[in-house]
């Protein structure tokens, strides 16, 4: 048996770590936190030359989402970045130098995704710790899945160590769910200790 | 529909140009 | 003891107060809903030089948060205003005339703060309602102090009365919980009831 006050404690505690970006950890790759994306060291977008923007008639420019959206908090269906193919890579600088513990990958839910599938979800990734921003091959932090069954958020723990900290994190994708065009990637999050 | 001419032309249309924001001197008051 | 069917009813009505701005009370002061800030009536912000944007390469500008982000929702990790020190103030033109009944105060949880701390919060402050804009010394309809150890969201009842309604309200921050360059407010709201 249980008590109303102890359901109370439960639900307002559950509450609030939805309310702590659902993880209750910082994300040093978030944009609006001082994390930004290294233009020129990430996979070319993919371009679909859909979403036409138009001012009194007159088309404008096509509109795609850029790497930046990969470190911006909305998840709603289409507010990610689509490479070409299944894999693909993407550097991040940190707003700070960390000792990485761990990171987030979230993919839009299931059951909001128009195709009822997420198949341009990724699959199989790795993360690499890069001195700079000019390193072609990093440290290792970890290779892991990403669950399609799963929950919408996943939160991978790095392999232990490393002593190192860094500043500057690739996410590389190296497969996905089944999409043949492309692959979406919805929010990635860096957690750690700060140096 | 889209009218023709130059101004509206398929071919001057491009991709979105990306904003791309990068901090400089530290990160941004928290 | 509690039953099943309690404990729905507990966790409903816990997610639909969540839903409804987490405090179930209108606010006067946001923006979509037409409240506005009076820019000439508010601190400088406090200028970083530090979030530069570019198109094809080339710099085009440095980007601060202004102070309208006090009257969006939007409270992740530095979507929030800045002012140099720790005494500030900035004016809000409410969405209609109200009689003030409460403000809330709202900055980041301190679990995502990438610094661990929420040094740059405001602690006390002070509450005013103008007759006008022009107005210098308005009345005084309450001081707090925003508790760095307490929940993100704080709620402040205003003193009893005042029985004048007011549609401009100036937000005094008098000092902060430590930052020695700036304080930071993510979200201020002003509750009460229409004329």
């Amino acid at each position: 048996g249980i008590t109303e006050a102890q359901v109370h404690v439960i639900v307002n505690n559950a509450l609030k770590l939805y309310s702590q970006d659902k993880t209750g950890m910082v994300d040093f790759a978030l944009e609006s936190g001082g994390g930004s994306i290294l233009s020129t060291r990430c996979s070319e977008t993919y371009e679909t030359k859909t979403a036409l923007l138009s001012l009194f008639g007159i088309p404008l420019w096509y509109f795609s989402q850029s790497p930046r959206v990969v470190i911006q908090p909305d998840i709603y269906p289409g507010n990610c970045w689509a490479f070409k193919g299944s894999q693909g890579y993407l550097v991040v600088r940190l707003s700070m130098m960390i000792h990485p513990t761990a990171v987030t990958m979230e993919h839009v839910p299931k059951a909001l995704s128009p195709t009822g599938s997420i198949s341009s979800a990724p699959r199989d990734f790795a993360v690499y710790g890069l001195e700079n921003e000019y390193q072609e091959e990093g440290q290792l932090l970890g290779q892991f899945t990403y669950n399609q069954e799963g929950e919408s958020l996943q939160v991978f723990h790095l392999m232990e160590g490393p002593d190192r900290a860094f500043q500057i994190v690739e996410l590389r994708i190296l497969s996905n769910w089944g999409h043949l065009e492309y692959t979406c990637l919805y929010r990635f999050r860096v957690h750690g200790e700060p140096v | 529909s889209m009218s023709s001419g130059p101004c509206c032309s398929h071919a001057r249309l491009s991709r979105t140009p990306y904003l791309v924001l990068s901090y400089v001197n530290g990160p941004p008051p928290v």
